[in-house]
């Protein structure tokens, strides 16, 4: 699993596609939506938690997802502190408290049946 | 004060490529 980057810190500045600059604790999903929307390059999926099974390191999850409307299997492994935004809910992880912690975003267990939000290339299909 | 894009938060999930 890759170290978990900086941008998950309460107060990192983000900024979406139409310049906005936001704070990364006030995401929406729509914040998201829209940003795509504008992207000439990105498109925002819908990627379901099918499976969340431990990792090879003792902090590591592998999360397995159903992507798209093709529904196509992908696997990640990454630290259980790694916060995913879920449509209509927001940050979540496996291990929301480490996330809490460790980066002082507030965040949700993340769960078998989550949608989050993931991003593909515009004109792949 | 850094500033990110807003693409770099949420994971690129690429579906393996179809027809």
């Amino acid at each position: 699993p890759v170290s978990l980057p900086p941008f998950f810190m309460r107060g990192s500045i983000i900024q979406l596609a139409d310049g906005e600059l936001k704070r990364v604790e006030d995401l929406k999903t729509e914040d998201f939506i829209q940003s795509a929307e504008i992207s000439s390059e990105l498109k925002i999926d819908s990627s379901t938690v099918e499976r969340i099974d431990s990792g090879q390191t003792p902090n590591a999850v592998v999360i397995q997802f159903s992507v798209g409307e093709l529904k196509a299997q992908v696997c990640v492994e990454v630290l259980g502190e790694y916060p995913f935004f879920v449509f209509g809910q927001g940050w979540s992880s496996c291990c929301p408290d480490r996330t809490t912690q460790l980066f002082e975003l507030s965040c949700a267990k993340l769960c078998v049946g989550d949608v989050c939000v993931s991003l593909t290339l515009r004109g792949m299909r | 004060v850094p500033v990110f894009p807003w693409h770099s938060l949420v994971p690129f999930l690429a579906p393996t490529q179809s027809d």
